[in-house]
């Protein structure tokens, strides 16, 4: 199933 | 002191319009160089990244970086107060507890002023990467609206097809499914704002969810166009340019098959 990705696991915290 | 004065006040009005839906409380961050925000939906799936020049307003002055944590449904509450035509004034102080919104009439017959509490948020911020994308598809914004609205009748979920020919959007659902593609004008085709423009290095498909690029076009009335950067198995960006002053970006991450 198609499952829906969290901004924080392309962008790390500045 | 902070003193940000723009004539083309509903301008104010359309961004806290395209923003408010879906992220509830931000920090716009003011300094010598204009205003910033930079702020993520709850659930962490999208980002609305905001970006005002100094040169964009009619006046602007700020002697010390600030932060304004703002109920941006609030702030859209002391908005509605302003008329279409109202030239609109942002005031804080260095230390600010509150931001100062100062309304005149075009004729100066009714000068208005508000004053919003301001409120200590917390946030993340995210480094974004400034990162080159394998597609970028600049189309009008009034059809990338109808066809995320068109397309969110009939499902959840939108594949997002970019090759050198055009970009097709793509949906399946109970009822059934559906395609919209357009093409990329011909340099005949009339006015540049209504053209669809295609710079691609390779094709691109990914899967987004409508709910949200239907909160992205909340920013429609702030341009005639809007970008699409892809790259695979990245965040969307879904940037609208706002004449003469800065723009307004929204990051999706991708719906992914596992």
């Amino acid at each position: 199933a198609m499952q829906q990705k969290r901004l924080d696991s392309f962008f790390k915290p500045s | 002191m902070f003193e940000a004065r723009l004539t083309e006040g509903s301008l104010l009005k359309k961004i806290i319009e395209a923003i408010k839906d879906l992220v509830q409380e931000a920090n716009v961050d003011c300094s010598e160089e204009g205003l910033t925000m930079q702020a993520m939906d709850a659930s962490h799936v999208s980002l609305c990244s905001l970006n005002m020049r100094h040169g964009g307003f009619d006046h602007y002055r700020c002697d010390r970086s600030i932060s304004l944590g703002l109920n941006l449904a609030n702030l859209g509450k002391i908005l509605k107060c302003a008329g279409n035509d109202d030239v609109v004034t942002l005031k804080a102080e260095d230390e600010p507890d509150t931001l100062t919104l100062m309304f005149e009439s075009p004729n100066q017959e009714r000068i208005s002023d508000f004053e919003l509490k301001l409120m200590d948020i917390e946030t993340e911020h995210l480094g974004i990467p400034n990162e080159e994308y394998k597609c970028t598809i600049s189309m009008p914004s009034g059809e990338f609206q109808r066809i995320v609205r068109d397309l969110a009748v009939i499902g959840e979920t939108c594949i997002i097809t970019c090759t050198k020919e055009g970009v097709k959007f793509s949906v399946s659902g109970d009822l059934g499914n559906g395609n919209v593609t357009v093409r990329q004008s011909s340099a005949a085709d009339g006015d540049e704002k209504d053209q669809v423009k295609i710079q691609m290095e390779e094709p691109v498909t990914l899967n987004f969810a409508l709910r949200y690029l239907g909160f992205f076009t909340k920013a429609t009335p702030l341009g005639s166009t809007v970008k699409l950067h892809m790259s695979p198995d990245v965040p969307i960006v879904v940037e609208y340019p706002i004449d003469g002053i800065g723009s307004i970006s929204y990051f999706l991450a991708p719906k992914i098959d596992e």
